[in-house]
């Protein structure tokens, strides 16, 4: 799971 | 994508329905913070950066032109449109932008994942958008009677930010998803912010009463 796999949430 | 995400943007979105409903029907913005309003623009201006860079889905991109017009478009009708503007309650919406503004951007040149423009604006945009209701509460609590319109929309943004906690603890179970800290210490702060609101919005509900904040 890439670093930033949580800037897919707005 | 999980139900808390999506119920989480929907909400989103319908708290931004209904303060245009507001605008464009009653042609009022009475009882809304505008310095709440210039600071999601802002969230929104410095969270979505990478709109045309970096592709998630067509979803996120239309999701995110959405916030970015309509939280810009509610500054411009509160700032200028010949009726809109005449409601706004200025004398009471006092708080100061920049002391919020100030310390979110000095917290982000510290305390980020990595110190890049792209990085740091990103994380800037997530402590801004933690304290950005602030004005609106303190608003709100100056109002006599807050109209219903109103009292969704601040209900509607607080529910937004607890479905998105169950959606990163939904997240944190089912994915191999990180922990970023960042990201739900802010957005813990955020929901916080409207816990007391909460606690009058459900009694005035469960009375049928009018929603009112104690001073």
């Amino acid at each position: 799971v890439s670093e930033s796999d949580v800037k897919d949430e707005l | 994508m999980n139900i808390f995400r999506l119920s989480g943007d929907m909400t989103h979105l319908m708290s931004v329905i209904v303060l245009l409903l507001k605008i464009h029907t009653i042609k009022s913005c009475a009882g809304i913070s505008l310095k709440t309003q210039e600071l999601y623009a802002l969230v929104f201006a410095t969270r979505y950066l990478d709109i045309f860079t970096d592709f998630v889905s067509v979803y996120n991109t239309i999701m995110k032109l959405i916030f970015l017009a309509t939280s810009f478009s509610i500054v411009w009708y509160m700032r200028h449109h010949k009726i809109v503007r005449r409601s706004y309650d200025k004398e009471q919406d006092t708080f100061r932008h920049l002391f919020l503004i100030l310390p979110c951007l000095i917290l982000a040149l510290v305390v980020n994942e990595k110190f890049t423009f792209k990085e740091v604006m990103w994380t800037f945009s997530l402590y801004v958008e933690a304290v950005a209701i602030l004005p609106q509460l303190v608003l709100l609590q100056r109002t006599k009677n807050i109209d219903n319109l109103t009292g969704q929309y601040v209900f509607l943004l607080g529910a937004y930010r607890a479905l998105y906690i169950l959606n990163w603890i939904y997240r944190y179970l089912t994915e191999k998803h990180f922990v970023h800290w960042i990201t739900w210490i802010s957005g813990l702060v955020q929901t916080l912010l409207y816990a007391d609101f909460f606690y009058y919005y459900i009694n005035s509900w469960k009375n049928n009463v009018r929603l009112q904040l104690p001073a």
